[in-house]
Formats: structure tokens, sequence, C-alpha cells
């Protein structure tokens, strides 16, 4: 963890009358490789540890407390302002777009999603717009059946920008609409284009980039690319009930600069919750 | 001329961002710099432009170390034992497991060696449906029960149905599970008691960070995993999670997913692996 990783570095801090050159550049190494543990971006680690270093170089720890502590501090503050405020989705008429990697829970978050604006007195439908994953359709009306939310889409679908010009004619008078996509990646030329007209025929006021809590290096890389095809508008971090840190998560949190709505903790419906950025932050760095 | 410790320090630095930044997680990168560092202590280095050049060598070998774990050929281990022949497959959610038995099935048929599939993931919603989609896609046999069913069941009746009709191959799909959930751990235990695999494959997410060493320790720790395989590398991932599971479990890489195609399922090769990480 971070904390353990610095005990050591920051010894020298202590140890030494005056910070020198050669200490700050350990401590600033052993940040680097802790955050790095923690699967955040490099290019993102590189930006951290510059701040730290002028702070570390600039500020004198407040009273009480040990430079070590002060170093936390700073790396702690960095974090989370790049986090930044957890954003409420309004209880209003809107459409809502997931999009994101492969087998990142897209679709089961999309059924816990849909369950939250329903106990909230709204009137939901879903649109199954992915037609390239087996059995997709079948996946997502199980779930819209089982919270009685109507699900959009047929088995055999082949076109999925005709599925959802159909599915949001069918939904014109409701209240929140949800649509699921497929996985993609931003190697997959055909699939951008298929997500950007997707958004161009359904023009959604929210994109949520669903990111799986375990991403790591890929994250950030990945995130710019679906938000320079059709601009993500909020991120949801799944899988948190695993041990991942989530570093990627705030990678693509940052790159995006979209704010967290929903956190995923679990494989059930009701496993929706929303972000804690002081216990997320506390999580990531151990 | 001697190189300076600083010198030396500085670029191994360098070195391990590179690492950590192909998500090769970090005890694999600190092994991997302790063997460079006793290479180098060996080595004579007439300059620093030298040095460069010393360490790709040392970092190559050093990756190979990593990787060289006896590999396992899939196709001639099942003609060299007896049928039926038990695969199971596990791993965390989303990691492409369902889909790997899809082609993995693919490549035993293209071999003459027949398969029934066990649709052991009874929890996800559409997750029967979508091992039955890939069996009809093949014309292979499943073994279903309805959702909710025990898993264990599955893989005992698939298991039987392949004995009586002389099946040489049974592919268990198990659900997806976070090795934090104790109750999911002892399921999937439960699962291999019954179904008494011959080989046990853990399916990695090649995007995975860091996690993919606890996820495939704590997998290997709770029911023994023999070997991985790893997909996804078609999303740009480096890959170096390939390097981080096998030196965690000490097992080979038998495959990496490419794609979504049924021929999307490449042998894993340790130098296609090392050229990945140089590019
Ligand atoms: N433990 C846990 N599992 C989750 C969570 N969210 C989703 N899952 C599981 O992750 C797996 C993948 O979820 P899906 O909803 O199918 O993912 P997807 O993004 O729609 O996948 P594709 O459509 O194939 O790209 C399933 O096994 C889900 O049950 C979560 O917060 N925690
Ligand atoms: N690009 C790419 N996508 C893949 C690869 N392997 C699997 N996928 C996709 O990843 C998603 C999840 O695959 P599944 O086979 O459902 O994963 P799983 O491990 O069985 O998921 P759960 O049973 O829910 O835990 C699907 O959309 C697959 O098409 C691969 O090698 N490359
Ligand atoms: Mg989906
Ligand atoms: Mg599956």
């Amino acid at each position: 963890s971070l904390a353990q990783s610095l005990r050591g570095t920051l010894k020298k801090i202590a140890n030494a009358s005056n910070i020198d050159k050669d200490v700050i550049k350990d401590v600033v190494r052993d940040i680097q490789r802790a955050l790095l543990q923690a699967d955040l971006n490099v290019k993102l680690v590189l930006s951290i540890t510059k701040e730290v270093e002028r702070r570390a170089l600039e500020e004198k720890p407040p009273a009480g407390m040990s430079s070590r502590e002060h170093v936390i501090r700073i790396i702690y503050d960095q974090l989370v302002k790049i986090l930044g405020e957890p954003r409420d989705v309004g209880l209003k008429k809107h459409v809502i777009m997931m999009i994101g990697l492969y087998g990142q829970g897209k679709t089961t978050t999309t059924a816990k999603m849909a369950k939250y604006f329903q106990k909230r007195g709204l009137k939901v439908g879903v649109i199954a717009a992915d037609v390239h994953r087996p059995a997709a359709f079948d996946q997502l009306k199980q779930l819209g059946d089982r919270i009685n939310v109507p699900v959009y889409g047929f088995p055999k679908a082949k076109d999925s920008v005709a599925v959802v010009k159909k599915g949001m004619e069918q939904y014109a008078d409701f209240d929140i609409v949800i649509i699921d996509t497929s996985g993609r990646h931003s190697l997959e030329e055909d699939l951008i284009k298929e997500m950007e007209d997707i958004a161009k025929v359904a023009k959604p006021d929210e994109r949520f980039l669903v990111i799986d809590a375990a991403v790591g290096q890929q994250a950030g890389p990945q995130a710019q690319a679906f938000h320079d095809a059709v601009k993500v508008t909020g991120v949801i971090i799944t899988k948190l009930d695993g041990t991942a840190k989530a570093g990627g998560a705030l990678s693509a949190v940052a790159v995006t600069n979209a704010p967290v709505t929903f956190i995923g903790t679990g494989e059930h419906i009701e496993d929706l919750e929303k972000l804690d950025p002081p216990r997320f932050i506390s999580r990531l760095l151990g | 001329k001697k190189i300076t410790q600083d010198k030396l320090e500085d670029i191994m630095f360098d070195l391990e961002m590179a690492l950590l930044e192909s998500d090769v997680a970090q005890g694999v990168v600190e092994r991997i710099k302790n063997y460079i560092i006793k290479e180098l202590e060996g080595a004579k280095v007439k300059r620093s432009s030298e040095l460069e050049d010393v360490i790709e060598g040392a970092l190559k070998k050093a990756i190979r170390q990593v990787l060289d774990i006896k590999s396992i050929d899939l196709i001639d281990s099942i003609r060299a034992s007896e049928k039926p022949y038990v695969v199971m497959f596990v791993g965390v959610n989303g990691t492409g497991k369902t889909t790997a038995i899809g082609r993995i099935a693919h490549r035993l048929q293209r071999e003459g060696i027949s398969c029934v599939l066990a649709a052991g993931d009874t929890f996800r919603a559409g997750a029967i449906e979508q091992l039955t989609k890939h069996a009809e896609n093949l014309g292979l046999k499943i073994i279903k029960h309805s959702a909710g069913a025990d898993p264990a069941a599955v893989a005992y009746d698939a298991i039987e149905h392949a004995k009586a009709r002389k099946k040489d191959v049974v592919l268990l799909d198990t659900a997806g599970r976070m090795q934090t959930n104790i109750n999911l751990m002892d399921e999937m235990k439960k699962i291999r008691r019954i179904a008494r695999p011959n080989l046990i494959v853990f399916v990695g997410d090649a995007l995975a960070g860091n996690d993919a060493v606890i996820q495939a320790s704590e997998f290997d720790k709770a029911v023994g995993v023999d070997g991985a395989i790893l997909t996804k590398i078609d999303a740009d991932a480096k890959g170096g999670a390939a390097l981080s599971i096998a030196y965690t479990i000490g097992k080979p890489i038998l495959y990496v997913g490419t794609g979504q195609g049924y021929e999307d399922l490449e042998p894993f090769d340790a130098n296609w692996m090392i050229e990945r990480l140089f590019e």
C-alpha cells in the first residue's frame, strides 16, 4: 500500500537535516510505484508526483503532522481533486446510453439503474441495442422481467441503430430510457461508428462509461477514445466488491472529466450505490 | 569507464515504469529488476550506450525466464488421457470464460475431438442461453438444467452423458465470481470435488492491472489452477498481465483471446509476448 511504501523513504526526509533533491527523488519514486500498483495511469502518476514534489519542497508540514503524513495528505488531496464530486442523476425525463469495453457490467448495471429509477416512481424503458453478443437480448429481457421493466429488442436483431430508433419511438412518453449497447474497444472502427450512430439517433442526455474496477493501464486511453467519439457525461465504476484498487477507473474519470454517477458493488439488482470519495481514495491508497 | 550507480538507478527506474505501464504487476517487476541487476554485475560494459543493449538483452532473458513454465499441449494431453477429459473454466466476472469455451470447442472439433458443453453457470441472467447459442453454432451437445440449479449437478450430468455417449471432452462453464466472495469460492470448490476435472483453466482479462495477480493467486489457492487463458489482448492491452499471472501461479498461459470470433484464440507464444511488450 502507499502508506507502507512511503514509510521507508519518508524516514529519510525526517533524518535529513535539510530536504535535498536526492531524498525527494526517492520519495517521489516510491509514490510513483505505489500509485502505479493501484493501476493509476502512468501519465496521471507523473503529473501527480510533479505536484507532490513541488509542494513537498515549498511547504512545511502543518504543526503536529510528520513529513510522511504531510506527503500522504498532499497525494490524498490530489486524488480527491481528480475524482471530483459524485453527481446525482436527476429524477427527470431523460435518455441514458450505456457504453464501455467488453464485460465491464453494462447490461447488469442497466438493470440496476432501471430498478433505481422505477423505485423512485419513474416510468422506465430499456432498449437492448447489443446485437452482437450471443443471447444478449435474453440476458437483458430476463433482468427486465425480474424487475417488471419493459425491454425493447429482439433475439435475431442485426441492426443496432434500427433497434434504437424503434425503441425510442416505443418509449416516447416514458420518463427514463436506458440504452444498453454492446462491448467495444477503441481499435474496432466499425463498432465505434455504430456507437456514434446510436448517439446520433437517440440523442441521449447522458452517456455513461461503465468501467470495471480492475482495468489497468488501458483505462485512460480507452476512456479517451470513447470520450472523443461520443463525449462521456458520467462514469460508473463496477465490481468494487472485489479487491481492485480502481486506479484505472480514476484515470478514466481524469481524462473524461466526467463525475462518477454510480458504483457497482455486486451481481444483484440492488448492488448499486453512490460513490463515497473519501472511502474510495482511502481504499486506493491502502 | 564505470557506469555510475546513479545512471544505473535511472535506467532501472525507467525500465520499471515501462513494465508497470504494460500492466506487469509490481512483484514480477521486482523479480525482473533483481535478475537484470545480477546479470549486469557479471557484464563488462565499455560505454553507456552498450549498457542500454546489455540491459535490453538481460530484460528479454528475465521475461523469458518468468514465462518459461512447462507448457501444456491441450490436444496431446486429451489424446493421452482416459476419457472423458474434463476441463473446468473459472475466473472473475466478465473475463471471457463462456466465449473461451466456444473457441476451445471449435479448436478441438477441428482436431476431430468430440466435445460436450456443460452449462455450469446457473446463476447469471442469460448465461445458459449464451452457452446454448455457442453449442448451436458449433453443432455440439449441451447439458443444462434450469436456472438456479446446482452447478455441480450439471457437471455430474454432463460427465455421465459423455461417458455414456463416448464423448472425448467435457467443457464445464462456471459463473464468474469475486475471489472475495467466500460462498462462491466454496461453491467452486464443490463443483471441482464433484467434477474432478483433468484441467482447471483460469480465464483472465488482459485489460486487468495489478488485480490479476490477486485474482489468479486466490483462485489457485482455492482449487488449483493448471493453466490460464488471457483474453481481450486485441483491446490494445500490452498483456503484461500474462507475466503477472504466469509468475504468480507458476503455471503456463495456454491461449490468448484476440477478438470475438471462434478463430480468435491463439496458442500463447513467449516470443510474441516479448515482442509485444517491447513495441
Ligand atoms: N461482482 C460483481 N459482478 C458484477 C458487477 N457488475 C456486473 N457484474 C458481473 O460482471 C459480468 C459481466 O456483466 P455484464 O453486465 O454482462 O457486462 P457487459 O458490459 O454488459 O458485457 P458485454 O455486453 O459483453 O460487453 C456478469 O457476470 C455480471 O454479473 C459488480 O458490481 N460486481
Ligand atoms: N475483444 C474481445 N472480447 C472478448 C474476448 N473474449 C471475450 N470477449 C467478450 O467479453 C465479453 C464477456 O465474455 P463472456 O464469455 O460472457 O465472459 P464470462 O467470463 O463468461 O462472463 P461471466 O460469465 O458473466 O462471468 C463478451 O462480450 C465477449 O464477446 C477477446 O478475446 N477479445
Ligand atoms: Mg452486455
Ligand atoms: Mg460466462
